[in-house]
């Protein structure tokens, strides 16, 4: 626009316009919709509400709309030339009648004015940190703990929920010893934003490997852990499902604490709900009139599936969804007055876009017992949910396609065991981090796990 | 004569139009960045 | 003009325009229109790279507009109407 660079050819003017610019997208970004509506939106002219795209003058009061050509008719009068739409802040010429939207000195004013500042205070990652591998040494007996850390700090959603100081912004801690989703954000930052080289080691081996020494970060989620939990201290071996629950639950307790939201469980937009909640439909039918009045909706975090005498996952879930008689219970079918034995079944009413399936590996008997079951149970690359959904009878269930990408495993015995995680990273690599082992795996390898956790994650709905 | 017919269908047209201006805003800058960062994108 | 002017600030100040304007937004979304606006935009743009923004809403908006579905047009004129109806008698 050679508008505008007419302007930005004096540096007091163009100062002025980045200024105007600035203040004004400062404002809208500020301003309750209500008041946008009243002023901001609203033609000075014609006194119309969204008259199609108002524009804020940058040189005077005047706002005008498109649809009366009201700012055309103010430029006409008084030379004003450009102006800001109100609802999305784009700077516009009249002149050249097309909007400035792409010119990063307008776009990226207040960058530039700081970057100094910014370059000093701030350092570039290495290369080496693309992909956040970093090993976690065993500390006692957390593995449990920092296999379900590489998980989190592995998952896309988390680790952009992180660097977009989602959680930083609102906390009322700021301590890594004493938040946990601060523990999580430092643990991030040392992943994938140190700036200086870690030492690689290869062994004789095809696979490469990498260790180092713990990050300090985890310490603090240690710290912080045992604060919270004395059970999770890492000092003596717990489950890693319950692990990750109660993990989960402190991010959504951290969000509640410094959240203005009165939110009900079920809509709770904190990061372990927004990535992990799902809901699962109870039914349970009258084999008569089909009366399903004792129907209920729970939210769930992840879903636990038997596997005994069973030998890939689609079973488990076939017998997790599959309609049962539920025989000594006392039902009495309130529409029709009967009261014979009601279908009982799972189904899912809303599919997160993390699927969490625990294999339920461990059995605990009422005499003290526990046994593990080693069994081993395929899994697919890619799981399709859509037999397991609520099928809506007026539109066809589309296929729900989901992604296999981490692997939790328990090795050994229930009482002498260790945990395992496998993850596809990045670009489609499998890696296997064992404490502080890591080491890149192949595909095949990465499907013969003795799984205990699965993480799907949504990728395709046809 | 304003009545509330002819009100309503300029109500709606505001929103409408306003929407649709939205839109085109965004994809055209988005065009202009792309444009102005990749010359020779495809 | 100034009676139209002052229904829509009586709306506004209510907080039923605000209401309007979402569950507008909301049945365009699920209808597909606005990925359809989008994608009609997107193709314009590629056929002609030297349009400016006038000259492209100008083929766009009369298109985007045929293609609301009358469903909701209608649903969001009767609500339009319902709080007019209120205004009118205020």
């Amino acid at each position: 626009c050679k508008h505008i660079e007419q302007v930005f050819q004096n540096e007091k003017s163009k100062d002025g316009v980045l200024k105007s610019c600035n203040a004004a997208r400062f404002i809208l970004r500020h301003t309750p919709i209500k008041e946008k509506l009243l002023h901001t939106m609203k033609c000075s002219q014609c006194q119309e509400i969204n008259a199609g795209s108002t524009f804020m003058c940058l040189q005077c009061d005047f706002v005008g709309c498109w649809n009366g050509s009201h700012f055309i008719t103010h430029m006409k009068r008084f030379g004003h030339v450009f102006g800001i739409n109100s609802s999305n802040g784009l700077l516009f010429c009249f002149k050249c009648m097309d909007y400035i939207g792409h010119l990063e000195t307008i776009n990226y004013s207040m960058l530039n004015k700081y970057w100094d500042d910014i370059s000093t205070k701030t350092t570039i990652p290495s290369q080496e940190r693309r992909d956040g591998l970093f090993g976690l040494v065993n500390m006692g007996s957390t593995c449990f703990m920092s296999s379900i850390l590489q998980a989190l700090i592995h998952n896309p959603y988390i680790v952009n929920y992180s660097m977009s100081q989602t959680h930083f912004v609102n906390c009322s801690i700021k301590n890594s010893s004493l938040c946990m989703s601060c523990a999580l954000d430092a643990m991030i930052i040392e992943f994938y934003g140190q700036s200086k080289l870690q030492p690689i080691s290869s062994s004789s081996s095809s696979s490469s490997s990498s260790s180092s020494s713990s990050p300090s970060a985890f310490i603090s989620l240690l710290t912080c852990s045992l604060k919270i939990n004395e059970n999770f201290a890492g000092y003596s071996q717990q489950d890693a499902h319950e692990f990750l629950q109660y993990f989960l639950n402190q991010l959504h307790q951290d969000y509640k604490r410094d959240s203005s939201h009165n939110e009900q469980e079920n809509n709770c937009p904190c990061v372990a709900h927004s990535i992990f909640q799902g809901e699962l439909k109870s039914s349970i039918v009258c084999p008569e009139c089909q009366n399903d009045s004792k129907t209920i909706i729970d939210p769930f975090m992840d879903l636990s599936l038997d596997i005994k005498d069973k030998t890939d996952l689609y079973q488990c879930l076939d017998s997790f969804h599959k309609k049962e008689k539920l025989h000594d219970f006392n039902y009495h079918c309130s529409r029709c007055n009967t009261s014979l034995d009601p279908i009982k079944q799972f189904t899912i009413n809303k599919l997160p876009p993390m699927l969490v399936l625990q294999l339920k590996r461990f059995e605990h008997f009422v005499n003290g017992t526990n046994v593990k079951l080693n069994e081993f149970v395929q899994y697919p690359l890619y799981l399709n949910m859509r037999d397991y959904c609520d099928r809506n009878t007026n539109q066809e269930t589309p296929d729900i396609i989901y992604e296999l990408t981490g692997i939790l495993s328990h090795i050994g015995s229930i009482n002498e065991g260790h945990y395992v995680v496998v993850l596809k990273i990045n670009d489609g690599r499998w890696f296997k981090f064992n404490d502080s082992m890591i080491s890149v795996i192949k595909e095949d390898e990465a499907l013969k796990q003795q799984a205990y956790l699965l993480f799907y994650t949504v990728r395709q709905i046809n | 004569t304003e009545t509330i017919e002819s009100a309503s269908n300029g109500i709606l047209h505001n929103l409408l139009t306003t929407i649709i201006q939205d839109i085109v805003a965004k994809e055209r800058v988005n065009s202009q960045v792309l444009n102005t960062r990749y010359p020779n994108i495809k | 003009n100034s009676m139209k002017a002052q229904i829509q600030k009586y709306l506004v100040e209510s907080g039923n325009y605000e209401l309007i304007s979402k569950q507008l937004t909301e049945s365009l979304l699920r209808e597909g229109w606005i990925d359809k606006v989008k994608t009609l935009t997107k193709e314009e743009l590629q056929e002609n790279k030297s349009l400016n923004y006038t000259e492209l809403l100008s083929k766009i908006e009369p298109k985007a507009l045929d293609m609301v579905s009358d469903s909701t047009k209608t649903q969001a004129l009767q609500k339009i109407k319902v709080f007019l109806d209120q205004v009118v008698d205020t």
